[in-house]
């Protein structure tokens, strides 16, 4: 399953 | 993080450093939407709720606190400080900003990642920083003169979402699965809408003019 997108943004 | 990111959280800090000193050395807001503020606190609120969470990195969650720091110290200072809140426009911001919270958190709750709590509310808070904006630019137009430090406070604010911009193209150039609609065509929106300003921005700083917003 695709890793969920990480909110690696502010 | 690539040098477009790092433009935009640095020119997104300076447009709130551009507000604090306006608002601290000026002892005034005047000019300045105490509503746009407002949904800027609750869309840094409803979105970095995994400030406790998540750990990403430590300028990830520096930068964090300082935005939602400095939109409620914002906040606090136009509507408690007892020489600035004389100031604030009052009957010229009258942008009706709940349809904005009612209209976008409806909008997340369709068009969303997944429907948790936690990714409605992010969704919510990228539709809502698209549209926070417009109490101030009717704010700016109704008052037809801009001041400097409230026109460049605009012009930082809308360069910062045009960087991401920069930095998603970049990134869904370089990283095989990046992709982030969402934020991507909220963040055209976003930066569409200072479009007009940005016109009149440029305008003024190339006839070397007063920044003035047909009313």
């Amino acid at each position: 399953a695709q890793k969920e997108q990480e909110k690696d943004e502010l | 993080m690539n040098i477009f990111r790092l433009a935009g959280d640095m020119t997104h800090l300076l447009s709130i450093i551009v507000l604090l000193l306006k608002i601290y050395a000026t002892k005034s807001c005047s000019g300045i939407s105490l509503k746009t503020q407002e949904l800027y606190a609750l869309v840094f609120l409803a979105r970095y709720l995994d400030l406790f969470t998540d750990f990403i990195s430590v300028y990830n969650t520096i930068m964090k606190v300082v935005f939602i720091a400095s939109s409620l110290a914002i906040v606090w200072c136009m509507r408690l400080h007892p020489l600035v809140k004389r100031s604030y426009d009052k009957e010229l911001d009258t942008f009706r900003h709940y349809f904005l919270i009612g209209g976008t958190f409806v909008l997340a709750l369709v068009l969303n990642e997944k429907f948790t709590l936690q990714e409605i509310l992010w969704a919510f808070s990228i539709y809502l920083e698209a549209v926070a904006i417009l109490p101030q630019l009717v704010l700016l137009q109704r008052s037809g003169n801009v001041d400097n430090l409230t026109g460049q406070y605009v012009f930082f604010l809308g360069a910062y979402r045009a960087f991401y911009i920069l930095n998603w193209i970049y990134r869904y150039l370089t990283e095989p699965r990046f992709t982030r609609w969402i934020a991507c065509v909220s963040g055209i929106v976003q930066t569409g809408i200072y479009a007009d300003f940005f016109y009149y921005y440029f305008i003024s700083w190339k006839n070397n003019s007063k920044l003035k917003l047909p009313a």
